[in-house]
């Protein structure tokens, strides 16, 4: 039996042997890029940089492979993501590249600015790479002219600093913005496996095992990636404050938390790095919990609707004694109500929230003063 | 505590990461669009 175990285990450790080895073998696409058409990728695949120069072969396509990262998204342009999402593609053509004197690709700015100009008036075909879980989709962008009176009005408030693409914008703004960056960056990830001191920073912090992927930290510190630059960090930071970008696989958002790092160096959690710790495909959230999210949304935070669905009735029912002292053991028929009430109406419990010191929700958007 | 969190993820749905001003591997430039 516990031979069967064992072989069994050692078959599991091989084929996670073989898809590491197949990633990282220079010739073949890892796994979490495959996703990606080939078509889109056959420019940067074929841009001369094997051929090269300065006595380097980059050998490897895995970490040259690049597309254009959202590294910021405006309010209103939600079907983008920042941080997981990268443009591999308009109207699934490949994204326009040049290559420089050494070989290396670059995107052509001027030409995607082109593509939208074209596309003034109509809708863009946009194709995205996410690094949840490797996934490809196409997302529509509609593509609004500016009227001249806009076209006045950029040039006079033209940003020396800002870097140009030197084709002028004939479209309204998108509402996001890019960098070009190599995919593998987005598998720079550390999975929270367990939280191993009591009160320690990642529990005073919050951090959930199995379901948090610290996905980043401030100032870009994870940018380059590494099994140990995580801990590497947290020690440089002993008796400071740490910044760290947190994702929840589950609820499939991120959060910034502030963990207070102590003499120690040590943050309080095992985590997980590399293949198979990287960030999942988000489970489709059911219709009904959809429905249920918009309805939380809608709800505005008062104490008064904690009385909204109380029928009047019910108000002061003749309650025996005996029921109360159920209730203060606090075991099952309260563990029922709590289910029964689960994701009725959490206005409630979430004005308590409030009261308490848990992480703030995020702050209003203030209105732009452009 | 569990639900405490559920709430509290809840609430930065929404939210976005802004990467504009992290040091980064990425090449070139940031361009808005």
């Amino acid at each position: 039996m516990f031979r069967i175990a064992k072989n069994l285990v050692r078959t599991f450790e091989q084929s996670v042997q073989d898809t590491l080895a197949l990633s990282q073998d220079s010739g073949s696409l890892d796994a979490f890029f495959q996703s990606i058409p080939p078509n889109l990728l056959s420019a940067q695949l074929e841009s001369p940089v094997d051929a090269v120069s300065e006595g380097v072969k980059h050998t490897n396509v895995n970490e040259t492979l690049s597309g254009l990262r959202i590294v910021w998204v405006d309010e209103m342009q939600f079907q983008l993501q920042s941080f997981f999402d990268y443009i591999v593609g308009f109207n699934d053509d490949p994204v326009p590249v040049v290559n420089n004197q050494h070989g290396f690709s670059y995107p052509d700015y001027r030409r995607i600015t082109s593509i939208f100009n074209e596309h003034c008036g109509r809708t863009l075909k946009v194709n995205i790479w996410s690094a949840k879980g490797g996934t490809f989709r196409d997302e529509y962008v509609n593509v609004i002219s500016k009227d001249s009176n806009d076209l006045d009005d950029v040039s006079l408030n033209h940003d020396e600093r800002r870097p140009s693409s030197g084709e002028a914008h004939q479209f309204q703004a998108l509402g996001f913005k890019v960098q070009w960056t190599p995919l593998i960056a987005s598998t720079f990830t550390y999975h929270i496996l367990n939280v191993n001191i009591p009160d320690g920073p990642a529990q005073l912090a919050g951090l959930i095992p199995d379901e948090d992927y610290i996905i980043g930290c401030q100032d870009g510190l994870l940018a380059t990636g590494g099994e140990t630059l995580l801990q590497d960090i947290v020690r440089s930071r002993a008796n400071y404050d740490l910044v760290l970008y947190v994702y929840n696989k589950v609820s499939d958002c991120v959060r910034p938390i502030t963990v207070h790092i102590g003499p120690d160096g040590r943050l309080g959690c095992n985590v997980g790095y590399g293949f198979l710790h990287r960030i999942p495909t988000v489970k489709q959230r059911s219709q009904q919990g959809q429905q249920q999210q918009q309805e939380d949304d809608s709800v505005p935070f008062s104490a008064e609707s904690e009385t909204a669905f109380v029928p009047s009735a019910f108000t002061a029912p003749p309650v025996p004694t005996k029921k109360k002292s159920k209730n203060k053991k606090g075991s099952q028929p309260l563990a029922m109500d709590d289910y029964f009430n689960e994701g009725r109406d959490k206005s409630s419990a979430a004005a308590k929230l409030a009261e308490s010191d848990v992480t703030a929700p995020p702050p209003q958007k203030q209105p732009s003063s452009n | 505590n569990m639900e405490v969190d559920r709430l509290m993820l809840d609430k930065w749905r929404q939210w976005n990461v802004d990467m504009t001003t992290w040091r980064s591997i990425g090449s070139g430039p940031i361009m808005e669009f």
